[in-house]
């Protein structure tokens, strides 16, 4: 699991 | 987890999220808050905090622009003066 979540990709940010 | 009630007392929502499905941060989490705006004005929210749903529809499984779609919607609705946040300060997929 934990290789798993270090190749997932980092998140783009958004303001609401 | 808490629910957390938002008035639109201001113009804009004014927080950042990132995160959503398929990110290292599966569900969003607030990154800024900012100053005037709803969020604020509340005293509610806090930067860190890892929203769960919004009026009751959860963020699980959605996608980072989906996500930010659903709270963006709900703060535009004119059916609602407020938004209601359920939030944990657990960052963790639950």
């Amino acid at each position: 699991v934990r290789e798993k979540r270090l190749t997932l990709p980092p998140s783009e940010i958004t303001m609401l | 987890s808490a629910l957390m009630r938002v008035a639109k007392s201001a113009s804009t929502l004014g927080i950042a999220i990132e995160g959503g499905a398929n990110t290292r941060q599966p569900l969003p989490r607030i990154v800024t808050i900012q100053r005037g705006g709803s969020a604020h004005n509340s005293g509610q929210l806090k930067v860190g905090q890892v929203i769960l749903e919004v009026n009751g529809v959860s963020l699980r499984g959605k996608e980072h622009r989906e996500a930010a779609r659903l709270i963006a919607e709900a703060f535009k609705t004119k059916e609602k003066d407020y938004i209601d946040f359920l939030i944990t300060e657990l960052n963790v997929a639950l």
